[in-house]
């Protein structure tokens, strides 16, 4: 698949997803 | 020898096309005469050593059998059941001498723990959980993984097993606003759960804190997909779905697995992989297991189909035995072989 078609891609996905989300 | 015993079966028939890369070395006879719903290979400690088995599972019986020298396997122990039939084997990774299982009609009512030691002392049923069941997963670190209730109450809860098969703990999850379908563990990321839900969504849980982290819409082709398999690499999510409900007039052929690729940070899918039938060959999923690179599915048309998912093609087809078709497939979950049932509870184990 194009990456480009899945917008930016953060290696940290799990760590950043789960600060921002409520406690 | 006790009675119940099996027998070492003549390779079964396979098609000049279809020689597959599937050596049978077993076959296991079930004799409990109901109706044979699912099977499972745990490692059970048995005299001190841990024990390559097998669990089959009937309507109302459980069995548990051990490998014998000779690829022959002998009964050691049954569960019986009396009022509510089993729906399947729940196997629980990093558990010996444990093995889950589902019971309900339709929908899943109860969840149990099934011990038996050798010595004959530990020999009981362990009622984990009940009510209005949807799903459940054995995870690694003896966790299991369930949802109940309905669209309102929903609860998401991972139970820890102490060693004597009871909870240890619990946790709850914080629910999505949906039904939950399944669940897989994802690797590369031992703290991230995933559920797919009814809506056709994606959601990851952290199990550490218990966080909903994100619900990510996949493409509505394909209704109620099903997840077999997930995992994190450079910063994607890929996801092995199975679509029950794909019909086999599709332009690409009959898609039996898919691959996809998803952004978490964006929620944006791709499809990488379509996983279809060889030219000719007709069916649609109706049950299978995936295990590493390895995806096996029993196709309506009666035959199993293997593929090697990082190839993408289609390495085994395998026709029905004896006129029989196929019910249900499961990889093994101590070797790489691949276990075959059929309705009249005959288990043939291949080596793929």
């Amino acid at each position: 698949c194009n990456e480009a078609d899945l917008g930016p891609i953060s290696l940290n996905w799990f760590k950043e997803l789960s600060s921002e989300a409520q406690p | 020898r006790p009675l119940e015993q099996t027998e070492i079966a003549d390779l079964p028939a396979c098609d000049s096309l279809s020689p597959g890369n599937l050596q049978l070395v077993s076959k296991l006879k079930n004799p409990s005469g109901s109706c044979p719903v699912d099977v499972s290979a745990v490692w059970w400690e048995i005299a001190g050593l841990k024990t390559p088995c097998i669990i089959t599972a009937c309507e109302y019986v459980v069995s548990l059998w051990k490998a014998l020298d000779t690829w022959q396997w002998e009964k050691i122990n049954s569960w019986h059941f009396t009022e509510v039939p089993v729906l399947q084997i729940v196997p629980v990774p990093d558990v010996s001498s444990l093995v889950c299982v589902a019971l309900g009609n339709l929908e899943i009512r109860e969840i149990r723990a099934l011990l038996y030691s050798s010595d004959g002392a530990h020999e009981k049923q362990v009622l984990l959980g009940s009510g209005n069941i949807k799903a459940v997963l054995g995870l690694t670190k003896r966790r299991l993984v369930s949802s109940s209730g309905t669209l309102c109450d929903q609860q998401v809860e991972v139970m820890t097993f102490a060693e004597d098969g009871g909870s240890k703990g619990r946790q709850l999850l914080m629910p999505p606003e949906e039904t939950i379908l399944t669940f897989a563990e994802v690797q590369g990321l031992q703290e991230a759960l995933l559920g797919t839900t009814i809506m056709n969504n994606i959601v990851i849980w952290n199990l550490n804190s218990g966080q909903l982290l994100t619900k990510m819409h996949i493409d509505d082709s394909y209704q109620a997909s099903v997840c077999h398999k997930a995992y994190s690499d450079m910063g994607l999510l890929f996801v092995v779905l199975s679509h029950p409900c794909a019909k086999e007039s599709e332009p690409l052929g009959s898609p039996v697995f898919q691959l996809i690729a998803i952004n978490p940070m964006t929620s944006l899918s791709a499809g990488v992989m379509l996983y279809c039938l060889p030219q000719g060959q007709a069916g649609r999923f109706l049950e299978g297991d995936v295990k590493e690179n390895l995806a096996a599915a029993v196709l309506t048309s009666g035959k199993i189909a293997v593929w090697d998912l990082l190839l993408g093609h289609c390495m085994a087809l395998l026709p029905p035995v004896s006129d029989q078709s196929w019910s249900f497939v499961k990889w093994s979950g101590t070797d790489s072989h691949l276990l075959a049932g059929q309705k009249d509870g005959n288990i043939f184990v291949y080596r793929y």
